[in-house]
């Protein structure tokens, strides 16, 4: 369970402050699948971050599975984070240099999983994001939506409990978009776990539990979708 | 006027061929608004680098303006493209550590104009696309959708007479994309520009007067819209 209290976060560059988030309080449930809305420069991949752990809230509280993460080491945010969560970054943040199936095999590595073992769950994401034929190819060799569904396979690697995603089917085409969106259905149903997804696109975020709409960093509301 | 005939574009990586372009031949008249839609890896990236003038065809004739392109030396074609294209590319390539107003800039800097007519039309072009009051901001310090604009108002800053735009919407909401469509509309209607846009949103493609779906590399269909 996650638990965000009046999350502020403010980016300072040289005279200007950027108020990103203005005081965000949400609740996310295990297992619940959630997805953030709003416009652009609204605050949503700054949520997502505090989120994920990868940036810490300039004040306000965060609890994750019922421990303030403001209170824990470096190391130990560092093993929490790359146990449990799967984050597919807006810009994706791949090496381009080095092939997709190093790309997707990083988590791991950083876990002290074995070369074998590595490889067989790299090319077990890739089949499932629909690339099992591209492991060897570069991202600089892909294209825009093969390049974002590596992001996808390597947030999956790890078999996350939390998986966050910043607008995962953005670079893709509505049929491959929606391979991505039954995959993540499939694996809320198999290990339920739960997801976070930002999207602009109406027809994800209908797929949803909730739908949490952000404006100007703060929550303007939070719905959940009825039952079709 | 453009005219591709029997373009073909592989990628050599090892002992692997990608073939990305398999014989397509299209041609785009003056003041046209044409749509480029198929799926994730299809070939549409690769298209537009032709049109573009970005990188050259394995094989087939490239006839911009009437001219053959193959038959350019380099220094005239990088002329041709710097005055007379604007790209956004699909992954921005914005300079990520400069100003966006530096960035919106560098168009004009290899034009040649001076630094006073370039601070002006930089700040035009970035209000046109409603970031005026960031001008000062690099690109690490603004969300996705506010580094596509900038990319955006980079193309738009030398007013190009062909604008080739490779998902220019995908990292906005409808709102913000809404307005970034209405801009296209208003240069085509005022300078007569010819606009090619690659897209995956069913509402984009709509507005245009034609669209052209690639498929294996190939064009699947070629179809008018017709007028609502
Ligand atoms: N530099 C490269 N080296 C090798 N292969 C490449 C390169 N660029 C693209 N490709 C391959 O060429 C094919 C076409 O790529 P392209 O980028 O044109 O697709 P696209 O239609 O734009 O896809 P998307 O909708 O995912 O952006 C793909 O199979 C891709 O992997
Ligand atoms: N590193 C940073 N430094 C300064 N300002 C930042 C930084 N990152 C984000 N911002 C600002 O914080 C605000 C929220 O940005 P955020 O990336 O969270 O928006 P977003 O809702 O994800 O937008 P988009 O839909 O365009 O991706 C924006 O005004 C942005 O310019
Ligand atoms: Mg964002
Ligand atoms: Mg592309």
């Amino acid at each position: 369970m996650l638990e965000l209290k009046n999350i502020v976060k403010t980016y300072v560059m040289g005279h200007e402050t950027v108020r990103a988030l203005d005081g965000v309080t949400v609740t996310i449930k295990d297992g619940e699948y959630v997805a953030i809305v709003g416009p652009s420069g609204s605050g949503k991949s700054t949520l997502m971050n505090m989120i994920g752990c990868l940036d810490v809230p300039t004040s306000g509280e965060y609890i994750l599975n019922g421990q303030d993460v403001s209170k824990l080491r470096d190391d130990d945010l560092a093993t929490a984070r790359n146990k449990h969560i799967g984050f597919v970054f807006q810009r994706f943040n791949l090496l381009s240099r080095i092939t997709a199936q190093r790309n997707v095999e990083l988590p791991l590595r950083y876990g002290g999983i074995g070369g074998k073992e590595r490889a067989e769950r790299a090319k077990e994401a890739m089949t499932a994001v629909g690339l099992g034929d591209r492991l060897t190819h570069k991202p600089v060799e892909m294209s825009g939506g093969q390049q974002q569904r590596v992001a996808i396979a390597r947030a999956l690697v790890n078999h996350p409990t939390l998986l966050l995603a910043d607008e995962p089917t953005g670079a893709l085409d509505s049929k491959t978009g929606a391979e991505i969106m039954a995959l993540f259905k499939k694996l809320r149903e198999e290990r339920g776990i739960t997801i976070v997804i930002v999207t602009h696109d109406p027809g994800v975020a209908a797929q949803a539990d909730r739908v949490v709409r952000i404006k100007d960093g703060r929550v303007e509301s939070d719905t959940l979708n009825s039952e079709e």
